[in-house]
């Protein structure tokens, strides 16, 4: 997280903590769901097959303490079948799903996040926060970090791919956030965890996108995968949970 | 004389019947019928020539050595003697039939023609029975010593009671060795009672009548049993055993006295020396049936079935217990309980009690939890228990028109079952609650 600050415990009690190829984020749904990027489990231009080691952590700020809280089995993992690991320009689809071998206890300090059911959730503007254990201006954390930031107008965010003359996909399964004038961003180890935005006709917070790539960090903007578009991938896959 | 076939019955005529019969002319028909038949014989037509006495044509019968009668004429004619419709009956299975005409027919120098006679006879059964009562009558030797069953074409003899019928198939001996009687009620005496009894008698009485009967018995006057002043029973005797046990040993004039033996089985020895003159013994039994004790139950909640104001051999009753009770037979429960009264008098099983049922410790509710809002610990019948989830972070499913408070409820009930009253068994399920966080992110500097 660029530009952040320090998460207090039950901040984000959603916030799960991954480590895979690397340091990554989650968010728990239900209470043995977690909602991830596909990318953190088959990373673009990586040649491993998936048989690196998921291990899932939750219900902590401190990345010490959270792991001393124990790995998390998980039973299943499941992937978008859109998400294309051999096309490193392309971020459709990454969004994954992995079900923990046991339910867990909900607390303070571990609790679910909600789904979006509207497009209002991604009106320009519109405040949400990312957290992450991720880098932070070329340094690791030992606690979770969290960020303010806007979604940005679809328009801007292309107009300023076209500028920096990349050929990245930026479909409408995808939004952005953030803003260049801003020195505030979701960085490398971020990826996987959820923006969310508070709904305030029913005092829900409610996960809108998951962290996905981005050009640099704190440079522009942050592409998201749009989970207004997979909530109903997302429900098949969770059945009646 | 011409013998007829042995047959049931049949036809005889006179010579050349109808044509007219020929003068000086006799013969014997002979009709005979199986043994155990008598002859019956009527005529149907009878046109012979009439005489004063039947003196020149003439049909005589005779059968057993009797004459049934000389008759000539014409039916329905005043002048000779014509048979008319009268039967002619044999004692024995034989009638003859004689046939006599002289050396003319005229009658004031005509000549006349007489057709003759067509007799019809059958055989029809004899009874040997009444012939022996009429032989009785007569101070003859009877058929049947004792008794005499008549059957068509025959009879059989019997002996009374306590007599048994010899090889000859007419003489009874004494033979009341196992004598056996099965009736619920009835009679029993010594041979010939009340006149004396036979000599030399090894008598035996069985009584034996259905389970769950006892016996009653009463000995009737005269009772007279050949006896001794000083000697106890030393000529003859009546011994009595019930169930095997023995009541007595019995004689003189003195009667047993009335027994009741509370069993289904008793046992007369009656022995008699070689001589005496007593009359004997007769004596009633009759039989009741078994009672068992009024059921009574052993607690307020056991129930009994449609109570009868009396039980007997055989009755049976069904305990039941009162709602959210069960019956227990010592530590066993039981699905039912009937007892049934025994032929001794007692019930095969004894009275269950019933115990209230008990719905166990209630299943946690996981990610939630239960009060007892009855009294606490306690979950037998009616008890009552409210199910919680973890709040704020679980939130109990309900179903649109429910309320947590109805889908939270549950009763012990009568089957041992905690239940809800619209999902039954089945325990309510507690979600998570999502995007609810406790302590959310807050921004106080502007």
């Amino acid at each position: 997280i660029i530009g952040g600050q320090r998460a207090r415990p039950g901040n984000f009690p959603w916030q799960a903590f991954t480590n895979i190829y690397g340091r990554g984020g989650g968010a728990l749904l239900g209470d043995r769901w977690i909602l991830t990027a596909a990318h953190t489990l088959y990373p673009k231009d990586h040649s491993a097959q998936g048989n690196a080691s998921v291990d899932v952590f939750l219900g902590h700020t401190s990345v010490e303490e959270i792991m001393k809280l124990g790995n998390h089995p998980i039973r299943r993992v499941s992937i978008h079948p859109d998400y294309r690991q051999d096309e490193s320009n392309n971020f459709e689809g990454d969004i994954a799903l992995l079900e923990l071998e046991n339910s867990v206890t909900l607390g303070p300090n571990l609790l679910p996040i909600c789904l979006p059911d509207n497009d209002t959730f991604y009106d320009t503007g519109l405040m949400g926060y990312v957290s992450g254990f991720g880098i932070t201006e070329e340094r690791i954390v030992s606690h979770l970090r969290f960020v303010r930031l806007p979604v940005a107008r679809r328009e801007a965010c292309e107009k300023w791919l076209q500028g920096k003359q990349r050929n990245d996909v930026f479909s409408q399964s995808m939004f952005c956030a953030g803003d260049p004038s801003l020195k505030q961003d979701s960085c490398q180890g971020d990826s996987g965890g959820v923006f969310a935005v508070r709904d305030p006709n029913s005092d829900r917070w409610v996960a809108t996108g998951i962290v996905s790539w981005g050009i640099g960090c704190s440079r522009g903007y942050g592409f998201y995968t749009k989970l207004l578009s997979y909530v109903d991938w997302i429900k098949k896959e969770m059945g009646e949970d | 004389s011409i013998h007829i076939p042995q047959k049931l019955f049949g036809e005889v005529t006179s010579p050349l019947y109808p044509k007219p019969y020929p003068n000086n002319f006799e013969t014997t028909t002979v009709v005979t019928v199986p043994q155990g038949y008598r002859v019956k014989l009527i005529f149907w037509q009878f046109d012979l020539e009439p005489s004063e006495g039947c003196f020149y044509d003439y049909v005589k019968i005779s059968a057993d050595k009797k004459n049934l009668g000389r008759f000539c004429g014409q039916l329905g004619s005043p002048l000779g003697n014509p048979p008319g419709k009268k039967e002619f009956l044999s004692q024995g299975n034989k009638m003859l039939l004689t046939f006599h005409t002289d050396f003319s027919n005229e009658e004031n120098g005509t000549v006349m023609f007489y057709k003759g006679f067509l007799a019809y006879y059958q055989a029809v059964d004899l009874d040997e029975c009444a012939t022996q009562l009429n032989s009785v009558e007569e101070a003859a030797q009877p058929l049947c010593r004792h008794l005499c069953h008549n059957y068509v074409g025959g009879y059989f003899c019997s002996c009374r009671p306590g007599y048994e019928l010899q090889a000859d198939g007419h003489s009874c001996q004494a033979s009341c060795g196992s004598e056996l009687y099965t009736e619920p009620s009835g009679y029993i005496s010594s041979l010939e009672y009340p006149r004396p009894y036979p000599s030399d008698l090894r008598c035996n009485y069985s009584i034996r009548v259905e389970r769950g009967l006892t016996l009653h018995l009463k000995f009737l006057e005269p009772f007279e049993i050949d006896d001794h002043q000083q000697v106890h029973c030393p000529y003859d005797q009546l011994q009595i055993y019930a169930s095997g046990k023995s009541i007595g040993e019995f004689c003189g004039t003195q009667r047993p006295p009335d027994l009741d033996s509370s069993g289904n089985a008793i046992d007369l020895l009656f022995f008699t020396d070689e001589s005496g003159d007593s009359r004997g013994w007769k004596l009633h039994y009759t039989t009741e049936i078994i009672k068992c004790p009024q059921p009574k139950t052993l607690d307020e909640f056991t129930m009994i079935r449609d109570l009868q104001p009396k039980y007997q051999f055989r009755d049976y009753f069904i305990a039941s217990c009162k709602q959210g009770y069960e019956l227990m037979e010592g530590k066993q429960v039981l699905t039912s309980f009937t007892a049934v009264c025994q032929d001794d008098g007692t019930w095969h099983r004894a009275m269950p009690r019933c115990r209230i049922k008990d719905c166990g410790q209630p299943r946690s509710l996981p990610n939630g939890y239960f009060h007892y809002t009855t009294t606490r610990g306690v979950h037998t019948y009616q008890a009552r228990i409210q199910y919680y989830c973890h709040e704020p972070y679980y939130k109990m499913l309900t179903r649109a028109e429910s309320s947590e408070l109805e889908r939270g409820t549950y009763t012990c009930t009568a089957q041992g079952i905690w239940k809800n009253e619209q999902e039954g068994e089945k325990l309510p399920r507690c979600l998570p609650v999502c995007g609810k966080p406790v302590h959310p992110v807050e921004s106080k500097q502007r």
